[in-house]
């Protein structure tokens, strides 16, 4: 489950 | 997090501040738009619904609270405060804003991510983000004299989703597979339809003019 799948942004 | 995502954050934050400084400051939301204000709240709740299952960060989690305690506060006060109600410019608010809704429904039901509640709704609130403005603009242009916070609040606004779009060129060069195109083309669009905006407001900054949008 890379990060880039969990929407780290705002 | 990069320098070009806290800016836009923070621009975002300040935006947020001076439309609160407006209305608590003046008890008046004359020239905002209570549609716009509707959308950015259904944006919040729609986006930030891993609010309680995802933790990322301290940082993350609190702007999360501010963004949506905030949108709901402005909505509640144009609907329900019983100065700052009177002051709303509901005939000159008139934008068909369901519209905008159901265009974004449709767009994240053909195009996200995954096809899960969270992404669906997710993508809905990038593409309902990009245009969620536009009843804020048409009311620009019908209320002769924009007053000066209200023409800082949109453009805070209006440059927030610039920087975001540095920090998505500046993570595209320093990390692999980052590719979200949705977001790209939403945040282009969004902040393309601040261009003829930022033009008059860079003008009247120049000439030392009031903000007047061109019907």
């Amino acid at each position: 489950f890379s990060k880039g799948e969990v929407h780290d942004e705002l | 997090m990069n320098v070009f995502r806290f800016a836009g954050d923070m621009t975002h934050l300040f935006s947020v501040l001076v439309l609160l400084l407006k209305i608590y400051a003046t008890k008046s939301c004359s020239g905002i738009s209570l549609k716009t204000q509707e959308l950015y709240a259904l944006v919040f709740l729609t986006r930030y619904l891993d609010l309680l299952t995802d933790f990322i960060s301290l940082y993350n989690t609190v702007m999360k609270l501010v963004f949506i305690s905030s949108s709901l506060a402005i909505v509640w006060c144009m609907r329900a405060h019983p100065v700052v109600r009177r002051t709303y410019d509901k005939d000159q608010d008139t934008f068909r804003h369901y519209t905008l809704v159901a265009g974004s429904l449709v767009l994240a039901l053909l195009f996200h991510d995954r096809f899960t509640i969270r992404e669906v709704c997710w993508a809905f609130s990038i593409y309902l983000e990009a245009v969620a403005i536009l009843p804020q603009l048409v009311l620009l242009q019908r209320s002769r004299n924009v007053d000066n916070l209200t023409g800082q609040y949109v453009f805070f606004l209006g440059a927030y989703r610039a920087f975001y779009i540095l920090n998505w060129i500046y993570r595209y060069f320093t990390e692999q597979h980052f590719s979200r195109w949705i977001p790209w083309i939403a945040g282009l669009v969004q902040t393309g339809l601040y261009a003829d905006f930022f033009y008059y407001y860079y003008l009247s900054w120049k000439n030392n003019v009031k903000l007047q949008l061109p019907a």
